[in-house]
């Protein structure tokens, strides 16, 4: 069988569908300062499965952890049409369990395209295989 | 706050796959 770290090297989801696979990757996204990138994109993810009791607060927690300050790593990827849908969900009583949809988009196209590949290229990852 | 950030880490979790 196809060693995991071999399929890590296939696609983003490949490696975001392996335990040990994120663990690593969040290893070197730490060592780049953009750790909240991988943790915004799980976020993102978990929001849409959350309990319709639970989702104002999360959404809540969400914005103000990544999106609110503009300083973010997050919040910089993020394209200023996108931030102000996210902010005006979070101002309803009941936001859309897909409001964050666009914005898990766009930071997963910018992992694909610039720390996914950083990432299969780096001494942790050689190392490790 | 920090129920807040309970609340994102368990939702953070809950996204990650299982052990296989």
């Amino acid at each position: 069988p196809t060693p995991p770290y071999l399929k890590w090297a296939e696609s983003l989801h490949s490696l975001l569908d392996d335990q040990e696979g994120i663990q690593l990757f969040r290893t070197f996204l730490c060592q780049e300062g953009c750790a909240d990138l991988l943790d915004f994109w799980f976020a993102c993810s978990g929001f849409r499965k959350t309990s319709q009791e639970k989702r104002l607060k999360l959404a809540k927690a969400i914005y103000r952890k990544y999106i609110v300050d503009g300083s973010g790593i997050v919040s910089r990827q993020i394209k200023a049409p996108t931030k102000s849908f996210i902010r005006d969900c979070v101002g309803r009583p009941h936001p859309d369990p897909a409001m964050f949809e666009q914005a898990q988009t766009e930071i997963q196209a910018m992992m694909e395209e610039n720390t996914y590949p950083l990432f299969l290229k780096s001494d942790l990852y050689l190392e490790y295989t | 706050i920090d129920s807040e950030d309970d609340l994102l880490q368990e939702c953070i979790s809950s996204a990650m796959p299982k052990k296989k």
